[in-house]
């Protein structure tokens, strides 16, 4: 474990509480008997998550923790694999399910259909990976789906008008974790013989770069001390 | 090199 690992891991799991923060905060608000004009709000823009993101991302940790409970890491990594699989499930039953969440999810605009990732993600993977085995291909094939999974959620961005911080904030922690991976990697590249994988390092370089312009805009939102929007 | 140790990361 390194500085820069740990951090991406807590960067992550900061993305994951920011959006649990803001389902929260969706759930309470309707929960009022008065429609509080942040409430009102709230409820009534659409909350700028992308379900089908959210989805991706259950099927990233599900292909990806195969081995939760077969190979033993650590008491950390055990942890962490738990809080991502149950965040993800339940940040997609409440999308789905809850009947005020769902409420301000906006389907006619999160219309981006991820199963065209999904099947050439499993293409990729069953041609190029490590092992050809069954663990090894949906592991590499949760790789080369993260890097694409924030697609439905930036897509989503640049068609909602008015962006609020909490999910601009989300997506900006879900894109510094894998930078953050990145240094990780270069880190243990230098300091453990024989740390060489590209596939790994080739789909997180992918995944970044998807932020670029998000992150440009991003940045130039909180230079200039104005409102996040994307070009559509 | 084993690849095993690409598992030990989220």
């Amino acid at each position: 474990m390194n500085i820069f690992r740990l951090a991406g891991d807590m960067t992550h799991l900061m993305s994951v509480l920011v959006l649990l923060l803001k389902i929260h905060t969706i759930k309470s608000c309707a929960g009022k008997s008065y429609p509080c004009s942040l409430c009102f709000i709230l409820l009534e823009s659409s909350s700028g998550i992308s379900l089908k993101t959210q989805e991706l991302y259950a099927l990233v940790f599900a292909t990806r923790y195969l081995d939760i409970f077969t190979d033993f890491i650590s008491v950390y990594n055990t942890i962490m694999k738990l809080i991502f699989l149950g965040s993800s499930f339940s940040i997609v039953w409440y999308i789905r399910r809850h009947k005020i969440v769902r409420r301000s999810y906006d389907k006619d605009q999160d219309t981006f259909r991820h199963f065209f990732l999904v099947l050439p993600c499993l293409l990729l993977a069953l041609i190029i990976n490590e092992k050809f085995t069954f663990k090894e291909v949906l592991w590499t094939f949760s790789l080369y789906l993260e890097a694409v999974a924030i697609l439905p959620q930036l897509i989503l961005l640049q068609r909602t008008r008015n962006i609020d911080n909490l999910t601009g904030q989300y997506v900006f922690l879900l894109g510094a974790y894998r930078a953050l991976y990145i240094l990780n990697w270069i880190y243990r590249y230098f300091t453990e013989p024989h740390y060489v994988h590209w596939i790994t390092w080739i789909s997180g370089l992918v995944q970044t770069l998807l932020y670029a312009d998000f992150f440009y805009y991003y940045f130039s939102s909180l230079k200039n001390n104005v409102k996040l929007k994307l070009p559509a | 090199p084993s690849n095993e140790s690409a598992k030990d990361e989220l």
